[in-house]
């Protein structure tokens, strides 16, 4: 899964699988066609500076441990931007 | 405050509901006062009025279901996606969905139906989500605590951009999120936290963490929800990892987000006189292992090692710190100076000369 992390990270595949759909989810994250993996670090990685950005968390466009714990909170289903 | 795009809203200002079925978690009763409530935080700020009706079609169809339910935006069990609805608009517009893999209460335990649903009803009203914390409309769930609700001035704000005033706010002072650059800030209470810096302000927090500028604005109950809505003090022990957090005559002890069992207690046990009301302000000082309090214009000196009063206290403000005032807000220790706050101004007092150096703007905390 493409998305940015720190280099001391210690996300699981579960993790990681978890963050993804929340971006989806909540950020209209697109899912891209196989094989553009590198289009969609960038995409991964503007989602998650947008969500960063949304909640005022310090905007690295990285999967930390203060992102990924808020991805974990429980919230509204209706997204945070976008259509 | 957010809108959807293209601002949609209801064109009429005569909205009806059907409850569509029932979580077994509530009382049917119950879940109909909670919803009714939900729908008058909205009516008492704005001319919009809801009808509940019990069979055909309604604006706004409410409903629990559980994983897909039906729409193509499926739940996910029990804790994170709590509810969603649409936007205003035919059909599946204003429509509330609330997901029946959660515990739904009509108090702290799991999730407070009340409160999740007024936040849905802004939704199906046209709010998006707010960036504000302390608005209703910010996406996580947080328990406000069971003193009555007042809605948000953002929401506030947000609606009334939509529909625009009611003529029967029965709480017309709706609580407003601080400023940090705001040049009149003041503060309830400063303490730093495992290195990090926290700034206590009405139910709110600011997080500084030594490397950002920016300063991140936390609900207080979304750390701590049995702590009240607002402190008055605050310090913290680093030898002992533990935050003293006080409020009137209580005092919690929090080793993290957790709460030190026996806590909280009352302040006298540490040695105040019974008849204290409150404590204004607390810093430790690392080097001598003491802990000052400040009250009105007096202060005390606590050993932490002996866990003691000291002798000789309390003292005048004004005969050690002279210069501060009479009353102190919040105080902090960095480095060899304390810093005390009295409304908008910060003091500056170096612990070695003894001496106020500097007077600064509250706000400056905050690089602002």
């Amino acid at each position: 899964i493409p998305i940015p992390l720190e280099d001391s990270h210690e996300f699981t595949e579960k993790d990681l699988q978890f963050a993804e759909r929340y971006l989806r989810t909540h950020y209209d994250l697109r899912p891209n066609p196989a094989g553009v993996m590198k289009k969609s670090v960038n995409t991964m990685a503007s989602k998650l500076r947008e969500m960063q950005e949304f909640f005022g968390l310090e905007v690295t466009g990285k999967l930390d441990d203060e992102t990924y714990e808020l991805m974990r909170k429980p919230r509204c289903g209706v997204p945070d931007v976008g259509e | 405050y957010n809108f959807f795009p293209r601002k949609l809203k209801w064109s009429k200002t005569n909205l009806t509901y059907r409850i569509m079925n029932y979580t077994s978690d509530l009382r049917r009763a119950e879940v109909d006062r909670a919803f009714k409530k939900a729908f008058k935080v909205w009516s008492d700020v704005t001319p919009l009025n809801f009808t509940r009706i019990r069979s055909g079609v309604a604006d706004i169809m409410i409903s629990f279901g559980t994983r897909e339910h039906g729409d193509f935006y499926p739940f996910d069990g029990p804790s994170g996606l709590l509810a969603h609805a649409f936007p205003p608009g035919p059909d599946y517009g204003g429509d509330a969905h609330f997901d029946d893999d959660e515990a739904w209460s009509d108090d702290s335990r799991g999730y407070n139906l009340f409160l999740v649903a007024a936040h849905e009803f802004g939704h199906s009203l046209g709010l998006e989500h707010s960036r504000d914390p302390g608005a209703l409309m910010f996406p996580i769930y947080t328990y406000t605590g069971k003193t009555g609700f007042v809605l948000p001035d953002d929401d506030v704000q947000g609606i009334q951009e939509l529909y625009g005033a009611g003529d029967k706010d029965p709480n017309p002072k709706h609580p407003k999120t601080p400023e940090k650059c705001d040049p009149d800030l003041s503060l309830d209470a400063v303490t730093e936290l495992r290195g990090e810096m926290l700034v206590f302000k009405d139910r709110f927090f600011w997080r500084l963490h030594p490397q950002m500028v920016e300063a991140e604005l936390v609900l207080l109950k979304s750390f701590w929800p049995e702590l009240p809505n607002k402190i008055d003090a605050a310090y913290e022990n680093p030898v002992k990892d533990l935050v003293y957090m006080f409020k009137g005559k209580k005092v919690w002890a929090l080793n993290g987000y957790d709460i030190v069992e026996d806590f909280p207690k009352k302040i006298y046990e540490m040695g105040f006189p019974k008849e204290m009301k409150r404590i204004d302000a607390a810093v430790h000082i690392k080097d001598t292992g003491k802990t000052l309090f400040f009250t009105g214009n007096k202060y005390w000196s606590y050993d932490e090692e002996a866990d003691v009063m000291d002798a000789g206290y309390p003292r005048l403000i004004e005969d050690e710190f002279a210069g501060i005032g009479d009353r102190v807000d919040a105080v902090y220790q960095r480095n060899d100076y304390l810093y005390f706050f009295n409304g908008p101004l910060q003091f500056e007092y170096s612990i070695w000369s003894r001496r106020i150096v500097r007077v600064l703007h509250t706000n400056s905390l905050f690089w602002c």
